[in-house]
């Protein structure tokens, strides 16, 4: 059986809130090392993978191998009955049609109990390989989160240039042009506006906005995000969580004119 | 138009 008791609330929400606009239907793949999600957006372009890893969770107990197939739709309506703070605890038996959901108030005596009923999900996993990245950039999400809200006014499309110069976020369409570059940048007092860029070659890369901006709806999650560049291979978004836990988008580049 | 690759083209069905 699945029990794995979550501090606050607002983890989940957070998460499920920042892919229910990528993706529908998902399996939550639980087993000893926690709680993971990969799945592909309807156009095949996008990718969520997520993991919650035990340590992220007091206590975390799972016994075997469940899927939870879950609707995110129906998860955000149960979501929303939980408050932010409170303590949320994920039940399942070990062959399960519902998860169940157990919110705890620290401040009052009021528990709320919901279960949603599961789904039998075929999904496609795909398998990453890993890669040794031609540019990975860190930097304040918020600050991500305006470039591409920005540059989205403009263009349906941005480039993400690196080179030794810094990177260049740029844009071009119907009423004219636009851009922003950033250059590393160390803030001592304020390390999480650290803007950190990691070169091994010059990278360009095309990219459809309105998934980056979709992505961004993570923001909140973590002060920084990592983007991950190679040229020809799709861009890795991620927002680090506590405990090794992590929020990954994948998004498949641009090709041609 | 530009055009995007499915993630299958990167990726590895497993």
């Amino acid at each position: 059986m699945l029990e794995a008791r979550l501090e606050q609330a607002n983890l989940l929400k957070k998460v499920v809130d920042a892919i229910k606009d990528l993706v529908q239907d998902c399996n939550f793949d639980c087993n000893d090392s926690g709680i993971a999600l990969q799945a592909m957006d309807n156009s095949h372009v996008a990718l969520v993978s997520m993991m919650l890893k035990s340590e992220s969770f007091s206590p975390f107990r799972c016994d075997r191998n469940i899927a939870l197939g879950i609707n995110l739709t129906s998860l955000t309506k149960v979501l929303r009955a939980a408050q932010n703070e409170d303590i949320l605890t994920l039940k399942a038996e070990d062959a399960p049609d519902v998860v169940n959901l157990v919110f705890e108030s620290a401040e009052s005596d009021r528990i709320s109990e919901y279960d949603i009923k599961l789904m039998d999900i075929d999904q496609e996993h795909l398998g990453i390989p890993e890669t040794e990245y031609a540019a990975t950039i860190s930097m304040p999400s918020a600050e991500f989160q305006r470039i591409c809200r920005d540059l989205m006014a403009l263009s349906e499309s941005v480039s993400i240039e690196c080179s030794k110069e810094g990177v260049k976020f740029a844009c071009q369409g119907d009423i004219g042009s636009g851009s922003v570059t950033l250059r590393s940048h160390t803030n001592v007092d304020k390390p999480e506006m650290n803007v950190e860029i990691d070169l091994t070659e010059p990278v360009s890369l095309t990219f459809s906005l309105k998934y980056l901006v979709g992505f961004c709806k993570a923001s909140s999650l973590s002060g920084q995000v990592k983007l991950c560049l190679s040229n020809e291979v799709p861009l890795l978004v991620e927002y680090a969580l506590a405990n090794n836990s992590y929020l990954r988008f994948y998004l498949a580049p641009k090709i041609g004119d | 138009a530009p055009f995007q690759k499915d993630l299958y083209n990167y990726f590895i069905k497993t």
